[in-house]
């Protein structure tokens, strides 16, 4: 009886102490990241610093953990019940629910919400020829040119990874040995049968030689990193009228893609499953790459309904290579205009 | 998730008198909020 007794004690204590471990934890977290967004609220840039949670991610199940969610939240919910989920949902995470294409008690799963279309004329597109617009709803975390050896772009202060990695070898962005790009550019080119392949290349070798006399200008390369909270509205869009020439899906892993995580984890975006579309719009090469995270590991094309993300992985994910695939109808790809729906971040 | 968006354009002015400067300039800064279909840049 006695030792009974004492393990009756005995159990309810240790629950106790591990959730008040984890409340501790938790808390000691929350005054971090409350730091860090004063800091950053002062204009102070956030260093990149890996830490022991960051190496610790590796070790868990994340995609087994996002598919479970994705499981989750396809569960059918009950009519009733619908609106008071996704207003839920929407106080959590900021959605606008004014904007949603359907009344809320026709989204039938918490996952069918998150991929929800917005009203008519929710999102007016900038009709100027000379501009490019935004491919999603976000907040604008990195943008800039391309320059020098490499072509590296800044994950965060301290840590950039190169557009190579995060494209793949590109057909359209063909690398020499040392991890330029090289340059054929003339505004004249256009594909062909045999330059299908590689008919764009870009050159980032400075200093830039280039003949005043001609009258075409010089072109560089630019980009622009986007975050998508999970309140946001998740449908991709084109940023440009455009062709699409080459689709590549990288499994890669799914680490958190939050604030936290670009500050933590190494190699974030070329790690972590994506999709990248690449192909050419009225001033060059264009790639848009859409990169997963745990709690948003799929990425749906409408352009190519078939593709699949997601998916359990068996091997060892760094060996293997992007699954391509050459958009080839009569050589000029996909056609999308400006606006144009492409595709579509879900959960799970 | 996380879209990054990669692309050519103008870095440079043409030179002839009359020609407007077609140098490609984003107008958004890190950390505005953007919606579909605003201008990242001309």
């Amino acid at each position: 009886g006695n030792s009974k007794g004492d393990s009756s004690y005995l159990l309810p204590g240790a629950t106790v102490a591990t959730i008040l471990m984890l409340g501790a934890l938790h808390a000691r977290r929350m005054y971090d990241d409350k730091k860090i967004e004063k800091r950053q609220e002062k204009g102070i840039e956030v260093e990149f610093q890996p830490d022991v949670k960051a190496s610790f991610m590796s070790f868990l199940p994340l995609r087994s953990i996002s598919r479970c969610w994705g499981q989750l939240t396809s569960m059918e919910i009950p009519a009733w019940l619908r609106p008071h989920v996704y207003k839920a949902w929407a106080r959590a995470f900021h959605s606008n629910l004014e904007e949603a294409a359907l009344p809320l008690d026709k989204y039938t799963s918490l996952r069918e919400f998150f991929v929800r279309a917005l009203k008519e004329g929710s999102r007016p597109i900038d009709t100027d020829p000379q501009c490019l617009v935004s491919p999603v709803d976000g907040k604008i975390l990195r943008f800039g040119e391309l320059k020098g050896a490499g072509a590296m772009i800044e994950q965060v202060k301290g840590f950039s990874y190169p557009v190579f990695s995060l494209l793949g070898a590109s057909s359209l962005l063909p690398t020499t040995a040392h991890g330029n790009v090289q340059e054929e550019t003339s505004e004249s080119i256009k594909p062909t049968e045999k330059s299908k392949k590689s008919w764009w290349r870009v050159s980032l070798a400075s200093p830039k030689v280039w003949d005043p006399t001609s009258s075409c200008p010089k072109k560089g390369l630019f980009y622009c990193v986007i975050y998508l909270k999970p309140g946001d509205y998740n449908r991709i869009h084109s940023p440009a009228d455009w062709n699409i020439l080459v689709r590549r899906h990288f499994s890669g892993h799914l680490y958190p893609v939050n604030e936290r995580a670009t500050r933590t984890i190494r190699n974030l975006y070329i790690e972590n499953e994506r999709v990248v579309l690449e192909g050419v719009w009225q001033e060059g090469f264009m790639a848009l790459a859409a990169v997963g995270a745990t709690n948003i590991g799929s990425i749906e094309l409408f352009i190519e309904p078939e593709l699949q993300t997601n998916k359990p992985i068996k091997k060892s994910l760094n060996s293997e290579p992007p699954e391509e695939r050459v958009y080839d109808c009569e050589g000029v790809g996909k056609v999308l205009k400006k606006g144009d729906e492409l595709g579509a971040f879900n959960m799970g | 998730s996380t879209v990054v968006l990669v692309f050519q354009a103008p870095i440079s002015k043409l030179l002839h008198e009359g020609d407007s400067s077609q140098e490609f300039n984003f107008n958004v800064k890190c950390g505005d909020r953007i919606k579909v279909g605003e201008a990242l840049g001309r």
